[in-house]
């Protein structure tokens, strides 16, 4: 609704009603943050998340922070908690699977990826880990095994495994699985997968426009 | 920069708040709970353009100085009311697959106006 008595101080054009402006600017809030994000739409939420894995994992990534290394340099970063989805289980193994989102065409580059795993231990006992990242690769339809990591875990709390270049690959691609195999007599199901807030999640650092960007001397 | 205020009708920055639960995006923004968005309004005559502390730039106040002079003569220049300094908005927010996405997306917040 254009008010025909005044004009834009600015630009000389026709302004808008109060309530007209409002909406104006909301639209313009609402669709700035969409494209920065690089979101044509507004997520809707189909796997909610518990209040209590999602303050866990909030606290560890605030300690997170605090321990990254500040750069020049920089685009746009995002740190992207995936909390784990259980797969294919037994006894001897645990499967997790993570879901991102696949912004290959966005130019998103994932710079660093660590999984965080909480452990209860009995007291005084030890614990080691084979953590297994593997890939569903083109034309297969059995999972490979791309990499591996060893985790000694000898006190129960939250421990942390740097995943390197070719889980960063998988995570770029949309989806990263790994398959914890405890070894050792003491390591049981639960003793991994805990309650609730004991979820085991996978912190990603992103970059956007990585691959394209050019530096100028 | 200049805050708006009363009857001021020169270039300043109105403050302008969007409050997420008031669009209804509450439920996937879990922080903040609003930013404060705020824009630029107001007249710019030509003689404000290119003043220090107004300018965006040095360069900015040369381009303005050279195009001062070539808008002599006609009533409105070419001087427009814009944002001079922005920040970032950081966010945490629930992406579709219900990941927490922590970012910083810049130059959201508008901190100070002037003339271009």
């Amino acid at each position: 609704t254009l008010r025909a008595d005044s004009q834009c101080p600015a630009c000389g054009g026709p302004t808008l009603d109060l309530e007209s402006q409002r909406e104006l600017l909301h639209d313009f809030a609402k669709r700035s943050i969409l494209d920065k994000l690089h979101l044509r739409q507004r997520p809707t939420l189909g796997r909610p998340v518990s209040r209590s894995a999602l303050r866990t994992a909030l606290q560890r990534l605030r300690e997170l922070s605090q321990e990254a290394l500040l750069e020049d340099d920089i685009g746009q970063e995002y740190e992207i908690i995936s909390f784990a989805e259980t797969g294919l289980s037994n006894i001897n193994q645990i499967r997790l699977d993570f879901h991102f989102p696949d912004r290959n065409s966005g130019g998103m580059e994932i710079q660093q990826a660590s999984l965080m795993l909480f452990m209860q231990l009995p007291p005084n006992s030890t614990c080691t880990v084979n953590v297994k990242v593997l890939m569903l690769r083109p034309h297969d339809t059995n999972l490979t095994l791309i990499a591996q990591h060893l985790l000694e875990v000898d006190a129960s709390g939250w421990h942390q495994i740097f995943l390197g270049p070719e889980a960063q690959a998988a995570c770029s691609q949309g989806h990263l699985t790994l398959q914890l195999v405890p070894e050792g007599q003491r390591a049981h199901r639960s003793d991994i997968l805990g309650g609730t807030s004991h979820r085991p999640f996978v912190v990603a650092r992103v970059r956007v426009g990585g691959k394209h960007r050019v530096r100028r001397r | 920069g200049i805050d708006c205020q009363g009857g001021s009708r020169m270039c300043c920055r109105q403050e302008f708040f969007v409050d997420f639960r008031e669009i209804g995006w509450q439920d996937w923004i879990i922080q903040p709970e609003g930013y404060a968005m705020n824009f630029c309004t107001g007249q710019c005559p030509l003689h404000v353009a290119g003043m220090p502390g107004i300018a965006a730039s040095f360069h900015t106040a040369v381009f303005n100085l050279l195009k001062a002079n070539a808008a002599a003569g006609t009533a409105r220049g070419g001087s427009c009311c814009v944002p001079t300094i922005r920040r970032p908005l950081s966010l945490l927010y629930y992406d579709k697959d219900s990941n927490i996405v922590k970012t910083d997306i810049p130059d959201m917040v508008v901190e100070a106006c002037g003339c271009s």
